[in-house]
């Protein structure tokens, strides 16, 4: 903690007083500045000439705080496919991210209005691409835009924070990545910063997210400000960097700029950590514009700091880095990375070497040195490519083990990942490792930890594993620059100093029996010091006096509290949790087992009408319209009266004269000409409308020559039949023609062509007359014309 | 057919070498519609597809599908969507 730093900058934005995170000069209470942020500005750093774009859901870019540095050539709305990235706004005001992330980048300085931006120089734009569906395309087209004229493009978002999903880059945006980092900034690579993930209470891990864990995205975590871990805050080997964020109620929290020209300080997860870094970074590439997208995460990992960030898992590696699943290299620093920066030569090109080892977990590397184009001697990335299959991905932890002895955990258990896909050739990344050599043996430790919930004799199979190091063949620092540390504050401690640290992982002493009852215990006290040897509870007991009992503060799954009797009773067979014995008093269901929420009855389906939602187990109402669903309420498998089905949606059977236009969903009207359609034309008619005759495949008002006007099967209306071959008019159908085409004449109503037959003498005329050729349709060209001229 | 909950949108990326006239001859072919190049990416084009449902559960037969077996067509990939939470 500092308190009111003698030299701070004040300025008139009302909410500066607020943001502790980047000075010290409220007078009455100590704050946190130790991103030095205002010790970078002091320096000259403020994000001039340096652009960044915030990829969400747009950005408000009339906003007071933004609109003096808002940048049209950083903006685009893959969205709406326009060049105005301006959220859309509704009651709900669902579009606010953007806007909030954009304000911690660069809101405009001393303009009397909310905050003050981290690069508050900086050109500023957004691209809105979250509020539509996103597929890969969209992903792609958004880190593409304009990468020579866009520095740093910011994200906060991702696949589902929810512990059990495993998602990442498509095809084409892995490609736009790798462009991204080989031609954005003219060569020198774009800086993709992003949030590390929110599903911390879903016991979500960040390897999981293909985004945040790419080599080619800064993934940045979070802390509070007494540098605790958040509730939201996902671990994992990727993590790079930590910025202060929100964290528990009576924590400060970050002020930023909110839609409708608002101010906010309400609650922010990782999201806003992506943009305080992007906004640092910011200042960085003032300081020095040659950086490329390596240079900025050595950087990073060279002046980011553990500080008073507490985690149990602080180590450091063989190249001095202190690093953390849950902090990545520890806290931002704004000032050290201007420093480091401004006298920075760029680290050599990467390197980059893969082996597969060959059915062991142990593989042993010289860094590929037998090739100088992959030598990887000093380590930056490390990749682990896994193809494993597994009955519950849950159950799986993964550790690598570099040869200098640094263990990363890759990924750890998930309780609620219950898939059984493994993994297909999913890419675990670490940057635990840095600056280590990569000779020597590294070990791929697979643990495989069965829940209750499987068979624990069917094991899983890791198939395949390749091990990618990142890295360069030389050192990546000038010898100089070890020693040049400004202030002290950048150099990494000495083992010493390590030594002196506290051991977090201190054992406590274990508390003794002295005769005292268990805290569960009752009045009537207690023959032992656990809670089986209660006899009374203060709460519940569990058991019965053949199994014995136990006192517990709440009960177990499967059984509810009687507090009228101080008693754990079984729920109904099937309920998880209940308020009572009855089958109809169940809250959840055990697995395999669906709560029908109508009666509160446990069973295997859901009535009709209702889905099975998998995560709270329970039967959910399908859409209204939907008469039954799959997996959400909105995808439908059959419809209600009145609707029919269209891919996964019901939508409104249309009325005559009008069809499902399935672009706009809604009911369109037809043609003029049509009764019923399928499209907007004229050839879309199925039926015609009244006075309309249907002629192929549309409709008419009377029969175009070569038709005659006759009832359709059915006979419900008429339509314009063909008239027979060769035939220009005729009156009805089969020989009723009345005029034919040229080259053919009228004989008996029929056309036959004029040409003669060279051989109708009387005996072939005569087969043609017995066996009544001229009137069968394939034969009437067959010189009937010849043999009827002939008599 | 997707067996993971996917849902099918009636966008295509398409990587077709030749330039952007021959991708409009490809789209046309098969009645999509070429709404440019992808990003920063060359070769590969967005198609559009009006008369495919917007969403649906299933990738749907039709006519449309021949344009994976195009000789001028070096890849394609109808688009799904990829659930994606704000943090």
């Amino acid at each position: 903690f500092t308190q009111n730093e003698p030299n701070s900058v004040h300025f008139n934005d009302p909410k500066w007083s607020n943001m502790w995170y980047i000075h010290c000069n409220d007078r009455t209470s100590p704050c946190r500045s130790d991103m030095n942020v205002m010790a970078a500005w002091q320096r000259g750093y403020t994000g001039k000439n340096v652009v960044v774009t915030i990829m969400d859901d747009g950005i408000e870019r009339n906003h007071p705080d933004l609109v003096q540095n808002y940048d049209h050539l950083a903006s685009y709305d893959i969205n709406g496919n326009d060049h105005d990235p301006t959220p859309r706004y509704d009651f709900r005001n669902e579009n606010i991210h953007g806007t909030r992330c954009a304000g911690e980048v660069a809101a405009a300085a001393n303009n009397s209005h909310c905050i003050v931006g981290i690069a508050f120089n900086a050109r500023i734009g957004g691209i809105r691409m979250l509020d539509g569906d996103v597929t890969d395309m969209v992903e792609a087209k958004s880190l593409g835009i304009r990468p020579d004229y866009i520095d740093i493009y910011s994200a906060s978002w991702g696949p589902k924070d929810d512990g059990k999903t495993v998602d990442g880059p498509g095809p084409l945006t892995k490609q736009a990545f790798e462009q991204g980092i080989k031609r954005g900034r003219k060569g020198l690579g774009s800086i993709f910063v992003w949030a590390s993930g929110n599903g911390g209470r879903q016991g979500d891990h960040c390897s999981c997210d293909g985004y945040t864990s790419s080599i080619y995205t800064i993934s940045i975590s979070s802390t509070t400000e007494h540098g605790n871990r958040p509730w939201y805050l996902e671990a994992c080997s990727s993590i790079i960097a930590t910025t202060y964020s929100s964290g528990e109620f009576n924590e400060r929290r970050i002020v930023t700029t909110d839609l409708r020209h608002r101010c906010t300080d309400s609650h922010t997860g990782t999201s806003v950590s992506a943009p305080i870094v992007a906004g640092i970074v910011a200042l960085t590439l003032e300081a020095n514009r040659l950086l490329t997208w390596r240079d900025v995460q050595h950087l990073l990992v060279k002046t980011s700091r553990p500080v008073h960030l507490k985690a149990d898992d602080w180590k450091t590696n063989a190249a001095g880095h202190r690093v953390s699943h849950l902090y990545g290299f520890g806290l931002v620093d704004a000032e050290a990375m201007v420093v480091e920066a401004s006298k920075w030569t760029t680290v050599p090109p990467q390197h980059i070497c893969t082996q597969i080892p060959e059915r062991q977990t142990s593989i042993n590397t010289t860094g590929c040195s037998e090739n100088p184009g992959q030598h990887v001697s000093y380590l930056e990335h490390v990749v682990v490519r896994v193809i494993m299959v597994h009955q519950r991905r849950g159950d799986l932890e993964i550790n690598l083990i570099s040869p200098s002895g640094t263990k990363s955990q890759l990924l750890a258990k998930r309780q609620f990942d219950s898939s059984n896909e493994g993994f297909r050739n999913w890419e675990f990344m670490s940057v635990h490792f840095w600056g280590e050599s990569a000779e020597g043996t590294w070990t791929l430790e697979v643990t495989d930890t069965p829940s209750k919930l499987r068979n624990p004799e069917v094991l899983g199979n890791l198939k395949e594993w390749t091990l990618i190091l990142h890295g360069t063949s030389e050192h990546p620092y000038q010898p100089h620059r070890d020693q040049d540390s400004h202030n002290g504050t950048l150099e990494t401690p000495s083992p010493e100093e390590i030594l002196e640290e506290p051991d977090v992982q201190e054992e406590k002493e274990e508390d003794e029996y002295q005769g005292l009852c268990h805290s569960e215990c009752g009045d009537q006290g207690c023959d032992g010091p656990d809670a089986d040897h209660c006899l009374n509870c203060i709460h519940f007991s569990l058991g019965n006096l053949r199994s014995s009992r136990t006192c517990v503060s709440h009960c177990p799954l499967g059984h509810y509290g009687d507090v009228a009797s101080h008693r754990c009773r079984r729920c109904f067979k099937g309920c998880e949790r209940c308020v009572g014995r009855r089958a109809d008093e169940c809250v959840s269901c055990r697995r395999g087992l669906y709560l029908n929420t109508v009666n509160s009855s446990c069973d295997h389906t859901c009535p009709l009408g209702y889905f099975t939602e998998e995560s709270q187990r329970q039967c959910e109402k399908c859409n209204d319209k939907c008469q039954s669903c799959v997996r959400d309420a909105d995808r439908c498998t059959s419809c209600n009266e009145g609707y029919s089905l269209a891919g996964m949606t019901c939508v409104p059977e249309c009325t005559n004269g009008t069809f499902f236009h399935l672009e706009e969903m809604t009911c369109t009207s037809c043609h003029s000409s049509c009764r019923t359609c399928t499209g907007p034309g004229q050839e879309d008619c199925l039926q015609c409308a009244d006075g309309f005759l249907q002629q192929d495949w549309g409709c008419v008002h009377s029969c175009s020559p070569g038709y005659y006007s006759g009832e359709a099967a059915g006979g419900a209306h008429h339509m314009c039949h063909r008239c027979e071959d060769n035939c220009v008019s005729c009156s009805g159908p089969g020989s009723t023609c009345v005029q034919c085409k040229d080259g053919y004449s009228l004989v008996s109503r029929t056309c036959m062509v004029n040409a003669s037959c060279n051989n109708a003498d009387e005996v072939f005329c005569e087969m043609v007359k017995s066996n009544r050729l001229c009137e069968k349709k394939l034969y009437r060209q067959f010189c009937c014309r010849t043999c009827l001229m002939n008599g | 057919v997707s067996g993971h909950g996917d849902v099918y949108t009636n966008h295509w990326a398409v990587r077709v070498t030749g330039g952007p006239q021959q991708a409009d001859r490809v789209a046309a072919k098969y009645g999509y519609v070429n709404l440019g190049q992808i990003g920063s990416l060359d070769h590969h084009y967005h198609f559009h597809h009006s008369r495919v449902v917007r969403r649906a559960a299933y990738s749907q037969k039709g006519p449309h599908r021949f344009i994976h077996m195009d000789p001028e067509v070096e890849w394609a990939q109808q688009q799904i969507i990829k659930p994606r939470v704000k943090r």
